[in-house]
């Protein structure tokens, strides 16, 4: 999976990719103050090419711990679980789930958006491929605005950007590939060797995507996010992550 | 052309020969038009009475029915009962009757003509009768009664079936024991189905040297369609829409349920024997989260408990004992029981101890008009229907014929459920299990469709109180195409843990293309579909209109539509007559059930069509939330302000 992290006061997109392995479950927001927990679990593509496997996330856990909500959406089906009792919808409905506080709402084949509480919500597009494909899987993407409502204790690979880092990108310089600078980054005391690069934002077209320029970090995000990739496996969808 | 027929020889001692029995169903969505038609002749020197005896499902709607009497045909016409009854009085035809009577067996009544014919005479019945296929424990079942009460030389029940939204599963059962095993075809495709029974002369012999027909019983059909979509199917074509809402993989909600069981005298015996038998399942069937009682009644009135309890083993075990150990005897005070049952959900709904989130039943179990206390039916109607809570629905079941059914029926009807009659036999067990079943599982609450254009008109009851799983609610309506493409539904709906709203749109060039395909399939099954909610629907606000002035309202509006429809209602009678007018026939309908709608589960109401709640309105939308942030100038790319993680 590739993220876009993007900054706001420094006004900058910052990228990085994750490779793992399927089956593992990947920390994107935990924040035990406000009982909200986000995990991604990824799944493999078909068959790996170049003697690489892609990985893509198949499964999201949305866990909202004070109002006792668990959500889970696959590539097959959203399923909203509360107390002893879940409820289900598949893809093909359009439909809107919800309470007072929680609000699912489900665009047929194409996103579902979650909103808490009015004020904070995440957006899952379904990325659908020909089911007789000999390598890609369907997979999801997930999109959540860079707000204040977390605690200050917010952490995971989007959560701990939630509280923008202060960011020094300097040196630009030509890169290795023609159109491809790479410059210089200052970011939680560490120098980084950052290259200009484009990544897709699915949002407004689902299938081409919009390229999105960003400053790429390599080494799956190496220095710009908090300690190792590694250290963002949880063990259960809904998982808390815990910090070193 | 009896001659030309083919088929094998028949023993000719019989001096009315059976030529040809055929049947013929088609199901188009739901709606299925069934045609009996049979061929004879008299062999023999002398006059011969020859019957056309038929069973059609009870709810059925007559269309047609024509005969041809050596050579004379007499055509239907549908007119309003007394005008019919007038006609037949003025030209009766000689040595012919035609009637429909209500059968005793189970979902069935009988249709039947008598006709006197010459030496050498040939006599060919036809009639057509429509019904709408309701599903019921997860499947929809098409029943058709062979009863040709001879070997006929050609015999033939051909059921199609056309499911636009494909076919889940298909199944025959052996409905003759064994008798007619591999006689059925069966080819299945993805949304179309044949079922084809030729059995040959042979093979409908009850034994090799048997003169005797084995074809004697139902053949009976299954099916399930596919739903991919929990917000139902909506179809629509040639000006109507037919929105079919079944939604699964929904989890259960708990219930509060009242068990009301009359056990007065008359229910000693087999009654009590069986109703024991299928409390003590039913019983075992409830689910922990579950609260119930049980109120049994004669002339006075006895509980179990006096409070709900939790469906815990030990409660259960206890409540089972308690059933068992009831001795039928006494009159019945329906109205005190019924009350008392009532108090009990309403005092526990009163002091907070019922779940929000579940729903209230009643279930009351009778075999008899109230001989205690109050004895008024519409007494009793007016106590209970002032007494309930508005979040309790009460289902009643009616054991036999002496309890006065079309009363049992105002008062479910009126209180958020139905009534079904139930046989009093040694199949009563299997009867009442199978109607809790239809209703143990409670998926949805407060069920309302909304249909919210200008475009829609003439819908059909749109607001249910429950929706349990296994079953089906149907919503139609009229569609004016020419102001809008297609047509939007949105469901709200309460599950176990949320509020739902369910959009859908209606794919109706798809519709039109797949039907043209095919011959069998009905392009009219929308048309009557609606036509036959409404009727049922009107017939059963009849019975509970509260003046005259709109019981006569209604009373045109489907006397009105009968005559449109052309089918035979309750208001309606179909009057049989020659060429020349000067011989009829009248076939009559038997009093129905006045209430909605045979078969189905639900007794909805009609509400106006809103827009999505507000609630549902995500806000803010990540798209709006885009918006309003808008892009950076200096790309040409959606604003980026999200943190994001896709794919490549």
């Amino acid at each position: 999976p590739h993220f876009i992290i993007y900054l706001p006061k420094s006004k900058r997109n910052i990228c990085f990719n994750i490779d793992s392995e399927p089956g593992k479950i990947l920390s994107l927001v935990s924040d035990p103050e406000s009982g909200i927990v986000v995990n991604g679990q990824l799944i493999g593509a078909k068959r790996a090419e170049n003697g690489k496997l892609s990985t893509y996330f198949g499964k999201l856990g949305f866990y909202f711990q004070k109002e006792g909500m668990k959500i889970e959406i696959s590539t097959e089906t959203i399923t909203l679980s509360s107390g002893s009792s879940t409820s289900r919808l598949s893809w093909s409905d359009t439909a809107h789930l919800g309470n007072s506080r929680v609000l699912i709402s489900v665009k047929k084949e194409k996103s579902v958006t979650l909103t808490l509480n009015k004020e904070l919500f995440f957006s899952v597009l379904l990325h659908r491929v020909w089911r007789k494909h000999p390598v890609n899987v369907d997979f999801l993407g997930i999109y959540a605005p860079p707000i204040d409502k977390f605690s200050p204790r917010v952490h995971g690979l989007l959560g701990q950007f939630m509280q923008e880092p202060a960011i020094h990108i300097f040196n630009e310089r030509p890169g290795k590939e023609p159109g491809k600078p790479e410059a210089s980054m200052e970011v939680k005391g560490h120098k980084l060797t950052v290259t200009r690069g484009l990544q897709k934002d699915y949002r407004t077209d689902i299938v081409f995507g919009t390229d999105v320029p960003c400053w790429f970090v390599h080494n799956s995000g190496k220095g710009f996010i908090d300690g190792h990739y590694k250290d963002y496996f949880v063990p259960q969808l809904y998982s808390f992550l815990k910090r070193p | 052309s009896l001659p030309e027929e083919s088929g094998e020889e028949t023993d000719t001692v019989d001096p009315v020969t059976l030529y040809s029995y055929k049947v013929q169903s088609t199901i188009t969505s739901r709606v299925a038009t069934t045609t009996i038609q049979s061929k004879l002749v008299n062999n023999s020197p002398l006059p011969q009475s020859v019957v056309f005896d038929v069973q059609i499902p009870k709810g059925a709607f007559i269309s047609n029915f024509t005969m041809t009497v050596n050579g004379m045909t007499f055509t239907s016409s549908i007119k309003e009962k007394t005008v019919g009854r007038a006609l037949y009085s003025q030209a009766r035809a000689k040595g012919k009757t035609a009637g429909w009577v209500r059968s005793r067996t189970l979902d069935m009544e009988n249709f039947n003509t008598e006709v006197n014919i010459p030496p050498g005479a040939k006599v060919q019945f036809e009639l057509h009768y429509q019904e709408v296929k309701w599903r019921k424990l997860g499947s929809y079942e098409h029943k058709i009664h062979l009863q040709p009460g001879k070997l006929a030389k050609h015999l033939e029940v051909n059921v199609w079936i056309i499911e636009p939204q494909g076919m889940r599963f298909l199944h025959v059962p052996d409905t003759f024991e064994g008798h007619f095993q591999g006689v059925p075809v069966i080819s299945k495709g993805q949304q179309k189905a044949h079922v084809s029974f030729k059995p040959t002369v042979a093979q409908q012999r009850k034994c090799p040297n048997c003169t005797e027909t084995a074809v004697n019983g139902e053949l009976v059909v299954m099916y399930d369609v596919n739903r991919e979509e929990k917000a139902g199917e909506l179809e629509v074509f040639n000006g109507y829409f037919v929105h079919f809402f079944a939604p699964e993989n929904l989890d259960p909600i708990p219930k509060n349920i009242l068990f009301v069981i009359d056990v007065s005298g008359s229910m000693w015996g087999i009654k009590m024997k069986q109703t024991v038998e299928a409390m003590k399942t039913i019983l075992d069937d409830l689910r922990t989260d579950d609260q119930f009682s049980v109120v049994d009644f004669n002339h006075n009135v006895r509980t179990w408990r006096n409070d709900l309890v939790s469906a815990t083993k030990t409660q259960i075990a206890d409540a089972k004992r308690y059933i068992e150990k009831i001795q039928p005897s006494g009159g019945t005070n329906i109205n005190e029981a019924l009350l008392r049952a009532i108090f009990i959900l309403n005092e526990a709904s009163n002091m907070g101890l019922l779940n929000p989130d579940s729903v209230s039943l009643i279930i009351l179990v009778s075999d008899g008009d109230p001989t205690v206390g109050e004895l008024k039916l519409s007494k009793i109607q007016k106590n209970v229907k002032q007494s309930i809570q508005d979040n309790i629905s009460l289902f009643s079941l009616g054991i036999g014929f002496d309890v006065d059914y079309d009363f049992l029926k105002r008062l479910s009807n009126e209180n958020r459920g139905i009534a079904q009659r139930i046989y009093g036999n040694q199949d009563t067990s299997s009867q009442l299990k199978k109607f809790y079943n239809q209703v143990s599982t409670p998926l949805l609450r407060n069920v309302q469709f909304n249909y919210p254009q200008a475009s829609v008109t003439d819908v059909t009851q749109n607001n249910f109180h429950n929706y349990f799983g296994g079953s089906e609610i149907v919503v139609a309506g009229k569609f004016d195409p020419s102001k809008l493409t297609e047509v939007q539904s949105i469901i709200t709906a309460t599950s176990a843990n949320t509020e739902l709203v369910l959009e859908t749109l209606s794919q109706m060039d798809d519709l039109e293309e797949f039907l043209s395909k095919d011959k069998h399939a009905d392009p009219d099954f929308t048309k009557k579909l609606w036509a036959y909610l409404t009727i049922n629907q009107l017939l059963a606000e009849r019975s509970l209109a509260p003046t005259a002035a709109i019981k006569r309202k209604i009373t045109k509006t489907i006397l009105q539509m009968s005559l449109d429809h052309h089918i035979v209602t309750p208001l309606t009678a179909m009057v049989i007559e020659n060429d020349a007018g000067d011989e009829r026939m009248l076939a009559d309908s038997p009093p129905q059930d006045h209430s909605c709608c045979s078969g189905a589960l639900y007794y909805g109401t009609k509400v106006a069509s809103g827009p999505i709640p507000s609630w549902a309105n995500p806000s803010p939308t990540p798209m709006s939330a885009m918006l309003a942030v808008g892009a950076k100038p200096l790309e040409s790319t959606p604003p980026t302000h999200l943190n994001q993680v896709e794919n490549d």
